[in-house]
């Protein structure tokens, strides 16, 4: 049985039957495209169209939840204002080799569960780098500017952002390219900040310290599934 | 010479229903949902005069005069699925990350010679 059952598998697309030791909770948008492809109706896209994902507007037969295998850095230390710093890591070895990556979107989501009134002129700063190699953390930080993927300053911290690493994700299918990702949120070195310093970062980094977790979405095609099979009587 | 044995309509080429619990094979714990997979399968006779409820192509139809006429060197036509829908699955992969994944062609809705 357990050679059948590889052989199944395999034809699944997995190498081994999986044994899930600390499964993540399924995501929310998973479960809501997954439940709407099982509502039978006549109105269902066209077999073709089952290759689309229709939530993202990107081809797709494969939806994948990667969650962060990074570690935080030191925060706080010389540079004050600094909120939040941490290693975002994401494996996409899992690809197969004849599946195009079509979308990658990055989300990080937050505890908290009201809206603070932000302090005046308190702006935070959140800026993405794409990681130095491990040996040059310490040296490196921040990395160098040549190294920023986004800049993006908010006065209101929402649960979840998210921001669109389609080009990141595509260059990471080179394993020896993927470092990962730097992520630091900072109060914004701005008007009121001088007013902050002196106050200890947990202070005004309220907000920021509820960070819960990052998860990369892929949407993957796998041409070989999409292809027009045998033509119907 | 050629020659006609009824068949019982039970016996005809259709699609036979089976529902295979995945926590029957042991998948429950990887599998996030369906709970199950509809792995329906083709079986039957497909025998001379092909009706036309037996989804059958023109080729067949000749197949099943041949074998009306030589039995034992021609067999009757094979019994297919002619129309197959697919399914999605979510499930935990090897690194423990969530995967919706779509297959195509995976239930028998319809079988033919």
């Amino acid at each position: 049985l357990s050679t059948r059952e590889s052989l199944l598998l395999k034809s699944l697309g997995l190498s081994a039957k999986p044994s899930p030791r600390s499964p993540a909770p399924v995501p929310s948008v998973l479960w809501r495209i997954f439940q709407k492809r099982e509502i039978p109706s006549p109105l269902r896209p066209s077999r073709e169209d089952a290759c689309w994902v229709e939530e993202f507007s990107v081809p797709g037969n494969i939806i994948r939840v990667f969650s962060d295998q990074g570690h935080f850095l030191h925060s706080g230390g010389p540079r004050t204002l600094l909120c939040l710093e941490k290693h975002l890591f994401f494996n996409l070895s899992v690809l197969e080799d004849g599946e195009q990556l079509t979308m990658a979107q990055l989300q990080l989501q937050f505890g908290h569960n009201s809206y603070r009134a932000p302090s005046p002129g308190q702006v935070f700063e959140l800026r993405l780098y794409r990681a130095p190699p491990p040996s040059l953390w310490e040296l490196l930080s921040p990395p160098p500017s040549h190294r920023l993927l986004l800049v993006q300053s908010f006065v209101q911290l929402h649960k979840s952002l998210l921001f669109n690493l389609t080009q990141v994700g595509r260059d990471w299918r080179t394993q020896s390219r993927n470092l990962g990702l730097v992520l630091e949120i900072s109060m914004s070195s701005g008007a009121g900040s001088s007013a902050l310093l002196g106050r200890p970062p947990g202070n005004f980094c309220a907000g920021i310290d509820s960070f819960l977790d990052a998860s990369l979405l892929v949407v993957s095609l796998q041409l070989e599934q999409c292809k027009a099979a045998r033509k119907k009587r | 010479s050629s020659y006609y044995t009824p068949v019982m309509p039970s016996s005809l080429c259709k699609s036979r229903r089976l529902y295979i619990s995945f926590s029957d094979v042991g998948w429950e714990n990887w599998i996030i949902a369906p709970q199950g997979y509809m792995a329906n399968y083709c079986l039957g006779e497909c025998p001379f005069p092909l009706t036309t409820e037996l989804n059958s192509t023109n080729h067949a139809i000749l197949q099943t005069m041949v074998h009306s006429l030589d039995p034992e060197g021609t067999p009757q036509p094979c019994c297919v699925p002619v129309r197959l829908s697919p399914i999605s699955v979510l499930f935990y992969d090897n690194h423990d990350n969530v995967v919706l994944r779509h297959y195509e062609d995976m239930v028998v809705d319809e079988c033919g010679c």
